[in-house]
């Protein structure tokens, strides 16, 4: 398929520029409503003093997500998709040059809700984390492999709600550990500000 | 777009196939993990000494959906896609083939968990619903327009978690409706079997 082709060729000419600012950029993928703003709202609270941090929201619609993390004063842009259900590079390599790229350590970049189709598609990131909740249920995981192969961390999420839901964060991790046995499984609660540190380790930041 | 052209026309072909046979057939939409299998579960417990049913389950990958529908004792029959994060006409032609439609009056169809593409591809049934979660948050409905807009039926499952969520159900559906006025809004628990009665009323089952 040329498009996958055409994404990862600009997918590195994004590294390459990321990397010539000495930018870090992560890939915040997962499923909808699993908790992606508020961990990058959880991690941005408790690095902006130790980077300079900008954020890309990817949406179909709406400015919500960017508008809730750029009250944390940092910079933000909102891409709108319209109609597509994942981000691209080029839709990155054009949104990165919005940005004062001298003045940036780190770049969350908030992919569309969606555990399907943002795993083609790299964004030239440094690391892609894949994000879902307990709520979504016990096969969230073993029904979506592409995505767990591609990220390397898998976060689940909403674990306050595991008794609730009758769902085992364990068993969870398993599945996400049998798909990708390199990947790291870092258990949050971002209602109860548990695993955001453990996370933030984990990326290395 | 030409796929989506062709796809209009086989679902139109598909219509007229269901309509020989008088099956009447549903497309269950909605996002991973929002309750549409058990929602499926929970009506076909209650309908099937009513109609004769059958259920398609489409997903990315495994059988997990079919095989919990099979146990009420219906014929099913699970579509993997692979890597589309939506079912099309095209594919659910080919799945009715396979059934006995003289007897069966009444067929679901699950849809692949995303509240973005399947959308755009009516598969000929006669009603589309959508079902979101309250665990996904509050903003679901306003961030995807399109689903909304196609379909008919809005399901509001897990409303036994408003109060852990703080999420409002009447919000959301005012959410739907502002978007679709013609949209019936559905409030759900399929954990406590609540609306399920309700949700058959609004289908005419
Ligand atoms: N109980 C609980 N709720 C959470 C947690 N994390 C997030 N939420 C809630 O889940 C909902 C969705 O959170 P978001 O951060 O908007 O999720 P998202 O993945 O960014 O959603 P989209 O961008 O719309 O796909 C909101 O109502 C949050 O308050 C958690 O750890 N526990
Ligand atoms: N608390 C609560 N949990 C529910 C409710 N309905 C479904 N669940 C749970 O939510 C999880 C997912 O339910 P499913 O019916 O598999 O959802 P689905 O939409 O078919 O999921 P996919 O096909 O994987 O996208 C399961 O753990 C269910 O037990 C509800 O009304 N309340
Ligand atoms: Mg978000
Ligand atoms: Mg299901």
């Amino acid at each position: 398929e040329d498009f996958l082709r055409r994404n990862r060729e600009l997918a590195d000419e994004v590294r390459l520029l990321l990397d010539k600012y000495g930018v870090t950029a992560i890939d915040v993928m997962g499923s909808i409503g699993a908790g992606k703003t508020c961990l990058i709202e959880a991690m941005t609270k408790r690095l902006k003093d130790k980077y300079r941090i900008a954020m890309i929201g990817g949406d179909v619609a709406t400015t919500i997500d960017s508008e809730r993390v750029s009250k944390h004063g940092i910079d933000v842009l909102q891409i709108n998709t319209g109609a597509e259900c994942h981000l691209d590079a080029n839709l990155i390599m054009k949104a990165i040059k919005e940005f004062d790229l001298e003045n940036i350590d780190l770049l969350f970049i908030e992919n569309v809700g969606n555990l399907i189709c943002p795993a083609d598609y790299p964004l030239g990131t440094h690391k892609r984390i894949v994000v879902i909740s307990i709520t979504e249920g016990p096969y969230s995981i073993v029904k979506h492999p592409l995505i767990f192969r591609e990220a390397s961390i898998c976060v689940i999420n909403k674990i306050d709600l595991s008794e609730a839901m009758e769902v085992d964060p364990e068993k969870l991790a398993s599945d996400a550990i049998k798909i990708n046995p390199e990947i790291i499984v870092v258990k949050t609660s971002c209602k109860q500000d548990i695993g955001i540190d453990e996370l933030i380790a984990k990326l290395g930041l």
